[in-house]
């Protein structure tokens, strides 16, 4: 089954 | 200090109303140029970016940045205290420790003030890149919030697929299989039923259908919602407000 990717990968913290 | 005034308390009942469910404590930013929230979920699989203009206020004034830090049940409990036609006004002063919240219902000459107690929300500010998007398709709020929840009575995850015919909806779970297809169409006398695809590549992604349904509390706040999609991006569904947005992204199911 598929796995819950996550946002920390897409977007950088300022 | 902040001094933003509102026509009716529904624009901001329905924005907390849209955002509760994925963020309990953030910071409102108020700027000279209006209000702004930026939030992830706990689990930093949602994020949740609103922007409300000083223009789509009856009168706004902020004279330096304020970040307000809200614990949203806290504001949502306040802001049922108000009726939804009622004028809102929200003050506070330069470093505040409360948000006044004033209700003006004009029938009845009823004022009603609420003082909401602010708290200090340490909260990493997310850079959103640009994003040049394989498929945006933009349709009815309320089609879309119909295909969430219907699907999610099957499935907790949804597959959507997005090519030059259409876009289409799809989920596989324990009782049994759905899917949707819609196609573009173009309502002249109703154009918010219309249906818009506009595609550079075709691009297929899975996404949490308990996280959709979330976003689609937004839903009374827009006839129309955007879904844009690119590769293994998170999926953006954006609601405009007057001057203004309220856009969530979600990160996509990852490998099969």
């Amino acid at each position: 089954t598929a796995t819950q990717g996550r946002l920390d990968g897409f977007f950088k913290v300022l | 200090m902040l001094e933003a005034k509102l026509e009716q308390a529904a624009l901001l009942k329905r924005i907390v109303d849209s955002i509760r469910d994925i963020v309990q404590d953030c910071n409102f930013e108020c700027s000279e140029s209006g209000l702004s929230l930026q939030a992830m979920d706990n689990s930093h699989i949602a994020l949740v970016s609103l922007l409300l203009g000083k223009d789509g206020f009856t009168d706004y004034r902020c004279d330096r940045s304020i970040s307000l830090g809200v614990n949203v049940g806290a504001l949502t409990k306040i802001l049922k205290c108000g009726g939804n036609d009622d004028v809102l006004t929200l003050r506070a002063e330069d470093k505040p420790s409360v948000l006044s919240v004033m209700f003006e219902d004009s029938i009845q000459d009823r004022i009603s003030e609420y003082n909401l107690k602010l708290m200090d929300v340490d909260q990493e500010h997310m850079g959103i890149p640009d994003t040049e998007y394989s498929a945006s398709v933009t349709m009815p709020t309320a089609e879309f919030q119909r295909i969430a929840r219907d699907l999610h009575t099957l499935s907790d995850s949804v597959e959507i697929d997005v090519n030059k015919e259409g876009i289409t909806f799809s989920c596989d779970g324990d009782i049994g299989a759905g899917s949707i297809v819609l196609k573009p169409s173009s309502n002249i006398d109703r154009p918010e039923q219309s249906i818009n695809v506009e595609i550079v590549e075709p691009v297929t992604l899975s996404f949490n259908l308990k996280y959709l349904n979330h976003f689609c509390k937004a839903s009374g706040l827009s006839n129309q919602v955007t879904l844009r999609l690119s590769g293994e991006a998170p999926l953006l569904v954006e609601y405009k407000l007057p001057n203004g947005f309220i856009r969530f992204f979600l990160a996509p199911k990852i490998g099969d």
